[in-house]
């Protein structure tokens, strides 16, 4: 992604040293050049977003590098997040098959 | 309601921050842990509950590729209980085993399951009361999380998107940092005292605050009201119960 260089954080320089350090900390290899390049391209972007995030919180979070950060949002949500809960919950019976008292 | 409550203060009562790794597992373990926690709190005994068992006898039948709390629930009034995590330990693999649920003990049952009110003042007072429950919200941002008090809004942070289900285990409230005269290298905005939740994570330890993080507490951040769930565990009681004289 072309990085807007207002929010390209580190300069290239530093970022690729930023990068190595997210790598030795996460222990994150990449199969090929290309590879590292895009995950590189990602990282980058995600500080943007973390920057960015950190400006439009009104409490007191912080955002920035994570175990995540070399991924894309799409990747992140679709590895983490469950299928989006309904809008409702569906109406379910729930029975319970012992009678006597105290068992489970 | 008491101004601030954290169950991680009363020992053996909240267990360690567990790794859901490439599992889509979360709602299994928030409801796993909740149970655990409660049956903990009921009746002192240290009990570790198996997730893969709420995986394995899913009536979806998705194994590690996503769930609902409220059918973990269902799991565990169908099994007649839980087996303990050494019994039916987790695997984490992506497909799901067959319900071997049958071939083990229960160590932990519960009575029934329930959906608190969406009132964040409701909730705290049962938090504080009951124990630890279960959450569902918008995990968008956690993908950057730090740590501090996370304050969204739903331009931010759409409380209707809710996808990611995690422990509640506690609430408090951060000291305003009025700055006085002195001008910080970055004009951080003179805050007043900020209500948070405590939210216990599956994402290892390594992640937000030690493997917690926290949520403004009062405007259903990141839809954080939107389903709070909690199981319903009684002591275990022997005697049969009084019945009413006629």
């Amino acid at each position: 992604d072309s990085l807007p260089t207002k929010d390209a954080g580190p300069r290239p320089l530093e970022l690729k040293e930023v990068f190595k350090l997210f790598q030795i900390q996460f222990n994150r290899s990449y199969s090929n050049p290309a590879e590292y390049t895009r995950r590189l391209g990602i990282f980058a972007h995600n500080l943007a977003q973390a920057q960015r995030l950190q400006e439009e919180d009104l409490g007191t979070a912080e955002f920035g590098q994570t175990p995540f950060s070399d991924l894309t949002e799409e990747e992140f949500g679709q590895l983490y997040g469950h299928q989006r809960a309904p809008e409702r919950i569906p109406n379910m019976a729930k029975k319970v098959k012992s009678e006597r008292w105290g068992e489970s | 309601v008491p101004p601030t409550c954290d169950w991680r203060k009363v020992k053996n009562i909240i267990s360690s921050i567990k790794n859901q790794g490439n599992c889509k597992c979360c709602w299994a373990m928030a409801a796993a842990d909740n149970i655990q926690t409660l049956w903990r709190i009921k009746t002192q005994q240290l009990v570790d509950v198996s997730v893969q068992e709420l995986l394995d006898c899913d009536r979806c039948g998705n194994g590690c590729n996503g769930g609902f709390v409220w059918d973990a629930y269902i799991t565990v009034l169908n099994n007649s209980g839980l087996a303990s995590e050494e019994d039916y330990p987790f695997q984490g693999h992506q497909k799901p085993h067959r319900c071997l649920a049958d071939k083990y003990r229960k160590v932990a049952w519960i009575q029934d399951f329930t959906m608190l009110s969406s009132n964040e003042q409701v909730i705290a007072g049962y938090l504080a009361i009951h124990g630890p429950i279960t959450v569902t919200i918008n995990m968008k941002l956690l993908q950057y999380y730090q740590k501090g008090v996370i304050k969204a809004t739903p331009s931010t942070c759409d409380p209707r998107l809710v996808n990611h289900s995690v422990l509640l285990v506690g609430f408090g409230k951060e000291k305003g940092d009025m700055q006085t005269g002195t001008l910080l290298s970055h004009s951080r905005k003179p805050r007043r005292s900020t209500p948070y939740w405590i939210l216990k994570n599956s994402w290892g330890a390594e992640w937000g605050e030690k493997g917690y993080f926290r949520l403004y507490r009062g405007n259903n951040t990141c839809g954080i009201a939107k389903y709070p769930i909690t199981a319903r565990v009684d002591r275990p009681v022997k005697k049969a119960p009084v019945s009413c004289p006629p």
